[in-house]
């Protein structure tokens, strides 16, 4: 099974 | 003050319906550098990057320095389609603290001249940091090439895997019905430069993606003959349309990983 990432996992808000 | 004329209105028109989509409501942000926007998917697995550069403009002026409007793209995409396909589109606002924008289309012989006055809206964006990165492999296809595999695979499962070898790129998925790979190999012997497929390689790299957010990515195929994908195996893809002598629509979508 496959789970989908996250952007906040690879990428920090500025 | 703002005001920005776009003589090619019809790349605006088409930006807006490539990402419309995806995303309910943006900041548009005017600033010397030109005329952009980031947003993400309610579910923060895509975001959207739009540069038009101020000197891609016929006249740009933007004097409130980083001037954030936030739009309805349903909104805007109601309001631009009422723009002629050759029309020249000028965007007016009076600057921070006004409410509303002036969208004004002129017909190419002069004739005739409309104006359409929108509302902006308040929007808490949440804005990503996007270090520079080194990527394991470009690739530069024809955007149709892309799009018709995008299409072609979803009638056969929800996620494709993208793998780049020496061999090419291939795309693959697996659904109830049965497996799909199509693999497209380097190809520079072309008539047409933006008929060929340019592999970049560092190191062979494979990652698996939602076709859905492939799919709309597509939306953006008449915004440029090509597309390029950068993979790296511990990062989203970027999926770019270059918007000719403007500047560009990139897609960063984060992969499906292994539970």
């Amino acid at each position: 099974p496959e789970m989908q990432a996250s952007l906040n996992s690879f990428y920090l808000f500025l | 003050m703002l005001e920005l004329r776009l003589v090619q209105g019809s790349l605006l028109k088409k930006v807006i319906e490539s990402l419309k989509d995806l995303v309910n409501d943006a900041n548009f942000d005017c600033s010397s550098t030109g005329f952009s926007l980031q947003a993400m998917d309610s579910s923060h697995v895509a975001l959207m990057s739009l540069l038009l550069r101020s000197d891609g403009f016929e006249h740009y002026r933007c004097d409130h320095g980083n001037f954030p409007m936030g739009m309805k793209l349903e909104n805007l995409s109601k309001i631009l389609k009422c723009a002629g396909n050759d029309d020249i589109i000028t965007i007016k606002a009076d600057g921070p603290g006004n409410d509303t924008v002036t969208f004004m289309f002129e017909s190419p012989s002069q004739e005739k001249i409309a104006d359409y006055e929108m509302k902006l809206m308040d929007i808490d964006s949440e804005h990503l940091g996007i270090p520079e990165a080194e990527f394991h492999a470009i690739v530069r296809m024809p955007s149709s090439e892309f799009a018709r595999i995008c299409k072609d695979l979803s009638s056969i499962g929800d996620t494709v895997v993208i793998s780049v070898t020496k061999e090419g790129i291939k795309f693959s998925t697996k659904g109830d019905i049965g497996t799909a790979n199509v693999v497209c190999r380097q190809n520079t012997t072309v008539d047409k430069p933006e008929d060929a497929t340019i592999i970049e390689m560092q190191q062979p790299v494979s990652l698996t993606f939602a076709l859905r957010y492939m799919n709309s990515f597509t939306k953006a195929t008449p915004l440029s003959n090509t597309v390029t994908i950068s993979l790296s195996s511990d990062l989203p893809v970027v999926v770019e349309y270059k918007i000719a002598e403007m500047g560009y629509i990139r897609f960063y979508l984060a992969p499906k990983i292994e539970e």
